[in-house]
């Protein structure tokens, strides 16, 4: 308990000093494979269009893909290789900002490791919380995986091009979430052909 | 430090008592929704096929999704719910095989809770591990989280009837294996519509 009291004091300091360079800041928690990368991209991509400017702090246990990824769309990109940790934590986050000017960005992305458990337990101050599943896992990851969903602010269901080549019915997908987070708004996207995907990214813009 | 080090006694306890009784046991981790479950359940048919009877272990989170399809197959199973834990360890482990009649199965087969970190440092006593992952969630998997792949006896590649649909190259996934993992066996599979299962399942089965 002592660690995650530590941890929400950082993150509330983070969280203060974000908004007081005014800077809108959007976290993207979810399992691994999901699609969370080609999201960020896409709105990094989205933000440019309408001359805003985004950082973006990559978590990841090693290696530097989706830094690489992210940094050809032209985005300010920080990697954090959490190495044993399967989250980010606050304290990471706080250090990672520190290397963004943070007068030059209008909005800061955070993208956690792939995990669909502790993350829940670690904010990170980020004013938003998003957590990504894909339909290629299966229709019980709702149900199996309940706090992260209601510890959220937003809810992308993605790679629904993909439902009927893995007997997934979006629907129940749908009715689990009405039972256990009717209170967060949820997305059904296919990110890699763009349905759904503006009507997102315009909610968690607060366009 | 300290954790690791009681979890890998209980996990020695657990693997002797085991062998006492002349069983083999498989443990099964992987990212969330590869398909661990689906690969249980058509081992449990493969064995009672072969005249061999089965005991599970199933670890989630939250529920019992995982526990009724398999119990579906006439396996003995015990269900363990880790709340907030992102993985199984020793100690889960040793209690849930007390409600199995050991006498009364050839092989205990445990499935951990969706995650490519921790189980890596959490041994749990049986005598192979083999990790899962599938071609949904992407090329860069392994390369991502080589540790989990260094440790296993066996690697299970899924879902490649979808490569085409994520533009996944599984020579990308192959490379990466070869230059992280050379020793260990790894099985490229659609369990869905049983391909390369079987090679998999007797392989695994030292038959
Ligand atoms: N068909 C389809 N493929 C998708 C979609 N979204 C992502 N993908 C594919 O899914 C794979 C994983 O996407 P990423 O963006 O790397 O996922 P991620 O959540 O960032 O992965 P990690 O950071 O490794 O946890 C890639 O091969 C993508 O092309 C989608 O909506 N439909
Ligand atoms: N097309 C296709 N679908 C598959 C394959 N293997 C599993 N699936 C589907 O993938 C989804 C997840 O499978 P599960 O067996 O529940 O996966 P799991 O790893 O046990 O999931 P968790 O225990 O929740 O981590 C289900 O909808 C399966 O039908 C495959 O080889 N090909
Ligand atoms: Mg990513
Ligand atoms: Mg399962
Ligand atoms: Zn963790
Ligand atoms: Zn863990």
């Amino acid at each position: 308990a002592d660690v995650l009291d530590a941890n929400r004091r950082i993150a509330d300091d983070v969280g203060e000093h974000l908004d007081s360079h005014g800077i809108l800041s959007v976290e993207f928690m979810g399992s691994t494979g999901s699609g969370k990368t080609l999201i960020i991209e896409k709105l990094v991509d989205h933000l440019a269009k309408n001359g805003k400017r985004a950082g973006v702090i990559v978590g990841d246990v090693a290696g530097d893909d989706d830094y690489r990824r992210i940094k050809a769309h032209g985005a300010e990109v920080v990697n954090v290789n959490t190495g044993k940790e399967c989250h980010l934590d606050a304290h990471l986050v706080e250090h990672a900002s520190e290397k963004i000017d943070l007068d030059a960005i209008d909005c800061l992305i955070v993208e956690n490791v792939g995990n669909l458990i502790c993350p829940a337990d670690f904010p990170l101050g980020t004013k938003k919380r998003v957590v990504v599943i894909s339909v290629t896992e299966g229709d019980d990851m709702v149900r199996k995986h309940p706090v992260i969903f209601q510890i959220a602010d937003a809810i992308v269901v993605n790679k629904i091009d993909l439902a009927p080549y893995v007997d997934v019915d979006l629907k129940v997908i749908q009715t689990d979430l009405k039972r256990i987070a009717p209170h967060v708004p949820a997305f059904m996207t296919d990110a890699k052909h763009g349905e759904n995907l503006e009507t997102f990214m315009d909610a968690i813009l607060d366009e």
